[in-house]
């Protein structure tokens, strides 16, 4: 079983259609393994990408440097699966 | 007896939890509901179609489908309150009644059943099919960019390790193809409803090309109703528009093949966003997210009813 531990979703906005581009760039970098949630289409929309733990100093610092405006979505997502996957436990029990 | 009505919609749930459950609703509802075998999937699951008929030979049809990707849990989830609502309000609610004395409804709960299947079994976020790519170590094809409408264009990758990769060739994908030949087959579908989470949305045709389809207007109209009965409910404020034109080109999708196929009411939802779980929504939400749907799903399915074609 595959584990997200201490991967994150960030809300990224994109003001123009250069961060859109420049996000698009970030998706195709295969070693930041970025999976984009929602895909950078318009600028204003949100784009949600999950980052792997390990790249995420490196992405947030990307960010940063090309003065994205960003929020995290999700803190750690297998924080979030462990919940699900207890609360489908408890449905069956039940 | 197992009941239909001792079935947790509140709680998500496994394949093999959801298709037990399909059999029993068929056992209660046996002169509506039936369970229909349209293909197998990739690794040999079966792809079963819910068909809601009070009768009658070649009547015109809606064709419903949810979770073609595998990790957009809702959605199978509101597929299957969607089937059971179906069920439960024919004889008793009025639009319900007169679209299934007229017409057929088909429901596919389990779009992807591979990729579901991989979701609870081994990768929670997994999207694509799970067929082998030759030469390639990825697995998967997106099924939304592999049907013949733009197939290959933009929006769509030809890397087998991208997300969107739009696979070998059109129609490649055997979920895919299944559900062509049956729409094919069947030849009086009138309208498709694919349905996807996350982002609010209410999309119709084109996604490949930006200009605007030749029954824009009224599908804008169409979907512009849909939208603010579904806003109704709970105040949850969707977009609507062509997909080219609200969210992204996207070549080879589902409602693009069906419109370019003939089906002229062809939409596709995208499920509610809290802005806080994406992908991983909360199963507290899956009665309500069902619910705020399910107007605007009525919506579309008595316009078709009262504009035959």
């Amino acid at each position: 079983e595959q584990l997200f531990v201490g991967d994150q979703v960030l809300r990224v906005t994109a003001r123009n259609e250069e961060q859109i581009a420049l996000l698009r760039v970030l998706g195709e970098q295969e070693e930041l393994q970025v999976d984009f949630w929602r895909h950078p289409n318009i600028p204003g929309h949100p784009v949600d990408l999950r980052v792997p733990f390990p790249n995420l100093q490196g992405v947030k610092k990307l960010l940063d440097f090309r003065n994205f405006s960003y929020s995290i979505m999700i803190e750690d997502v297998q924080e979030l699966l462990d919940e699900e996957k207890e609360s489908m436990r408890r449905s069956r029990r039940v | 007896k197992r009941s239909s009505r001792t079935f947790d919609f509140a709680s998500y749930h496994t394949i093999d939890e959801i298709y037990d459950w399909m059999d029993v609703l068929v056992e209660d509802h046996p002169k509506l509901v039936s369970k229909i075998q349209i293909g197998q999937s990739y690794e040999n699951r079966p792809l079963y179609v819910l068909k809601f008929s009070t009768g009658g030979s070649n009547r015109p049809a809606v064709w419903l489908d949810t979770g073609i990707h595998s990790r957009e849990w809702i959605t199978q989830a509101t597929g299957v309150w969607t089937a059971n609502k179906i069920a439960q309000e024919y004889g008793q609610d009025p639009s319900v009644t007169a679209i299934l004395d007229s017409m057929d409804i088909f429901l596919e709960i389990v779009t992807n059943p591979d990729g579901f299947a991989f979701t609870h079994s081994s990768n929670r976020l997994w999207r694509k099919t799970r067929s082998i790519n030759a030469g390639s170590r990825c697995i998967g094809v997106d099924p939304n960019r592999n049907w013949d409408a733009g197939f290959g264009g933009a929006g769509s990758s030809s890397n087998p390790c991208s997300e969107t990769y739009h696979g070998p060739h059109a129609h490649s994908e055997k979920e895919v193809r299944a559900i062509m030949d049956f729409i094919r087959a069947h030849g009086k579908v009138k309208s498709v409803i694919s349905i996807h989470s996350y982002s609010q949305m209410l999309l119709f045709p084109y996604g490949y090309r930006r200009a605007p389809a030749p029954d824009h207007q009224e599908m804008n109209e169409l979907a512009k109703k849909a939208v603010s009965d579904l806003a109704a409910v709970f105040g949850t404020k969707y977009t609507y528009g062509s997909i080219a034109n609200t969210i992204y080109m996207a070549g080879g999708t589902t409602i693009d093949w069906a419109y370019d196929n003939g089906v002229k009411y062809s939409f596709t939802l995208e499920l509610r966003d809290s802005g806080r779980y994406g992908f991983l929504l909360p199963s507290s939400q899956i009665v309500p997210t069902a619910t705020e749907t399910w107007p605007a799903l009525l919506d579309i399915m008595v316009h078709v009813l009262e504009h035959p074609y």
